[in-house]
């Protein structure tokens, strides 16, 4: 039922995806 | 942070997202900290508002952090927590702009995350016309809020809500951010109840300032959207990326 990958917003994923590690640069 | 103690008519609950509240003083020096970074593809000085929305993504970005911290958002997995965010991420960030001007108790003036206090008459000569109004329009809200007594315990506990103000269908799993619905709003009756009971409807009157919390986010991203057809955005705006966000 949720968004797909292609309205992700990315930085948002990076933020919260933990296995990505570093935070991106905003 | 202050250590917070329990008592009666004091939710547990609420003393847990007390002990959440990320410090102001470690926020600000965060945020002032990355706006001094010459930013990659930037101008060394941008322009006032480049310095905005750099500081308004910075102000997200701290209540991404906070929430990834919240019981339950964080037993969530990474979709519903996007979705959740992607929902309400223009509320938090007004409604945090309009606890702040209600701690800065100035009507003539609102103070920035980074600590400046911009007078109303600055922004109503360099702001233009449609922030001018938005700001003037939170500024009701917070008179509203200040006129209810809006106290720390609410604030803490209404911005919960906000968070997973969420209609099951868009959601994973639902019967979690349900069961945290109905857990703030049954501490927030029973705080408001408590701890004002000269003032039987506090709780119904907060609530009904979240409806206006929601119209100004609308009408705030009506504006960021203005700002970015008009090509006035930074490259990789967080908020626009936001903004343009496939809406669940």
């Amino acid at each position: 039922p949720c968004q797909g990958a292609a309205g992700r917003p990315a930085i948002l994923y990076a933020l919260l995806s933990p296995s990505l590690g570093a935070r991106p640069s905003v | 942070p202050e250590p917070f103690s329990g008592g009666p008519g004091m939710p547990e609950l609420i003393l847990q997202l007390l002990q959440l509240e990320p410090d102001e003083d470690q926020v600000r020096a965060r945020i002032v900290g990355c706006l001094q970074e010459p930013a990659k593809g930037r101008p060394d000085q941008p322009a006032p508002f480049g310095l905005l929305c750099r500081m308004a993504d910075q102000t997200f970005i701290s209540i991404v952090d906070w929430a990834r911290r919240c019981m339950v958002f964080k037993e969530l997995e990474v979709a519903d927590q996007m979705t959740l965010l992607q929902n309400c991420w223009s509320e938090l960030l007004v409604f945090d702009h309009i606890y702040r001007q209600i701690q800065h108790g100035k009507e003539d003036s609102i103070l920035l995350v980074t600590g400046q206090e911009v007078e109303l008459t600055t922004v109503a000569a360099q702001a233009g016309s449609l922030l001018h109004s938005l700001v003037l329009r939170a500024q009701e809200l917070v008179l509203q809020l200040h006129a209810l007594q809006l106290d720390r315990q609410e604030f803490v506990c209404l911005k919960f809500l906000i968070l997973f103000s969420l209609d099951g269908k868009f959601l994973n799993n639902y019967s979690l951010v349900k069961d945290a619905q109905e857990k703030a709003n049954a501490a927030l009756l029973d705080y408001t109840l408590c701890h004002y009971p000269h003032c039987g409807d506090k709780f119904q009157q907060l609530l009904l300032c979240l409806v206006e919390v929601r119209a100004l986010s609308m009408q705030a991203k009506e504006y960021l959207y203005h700002k970015h057809l008009g090509n006035e955005m930074p490259r990789n705006n967080l908020l626009i990326e936001m903004l343009q966000a496939k809406q669940t």
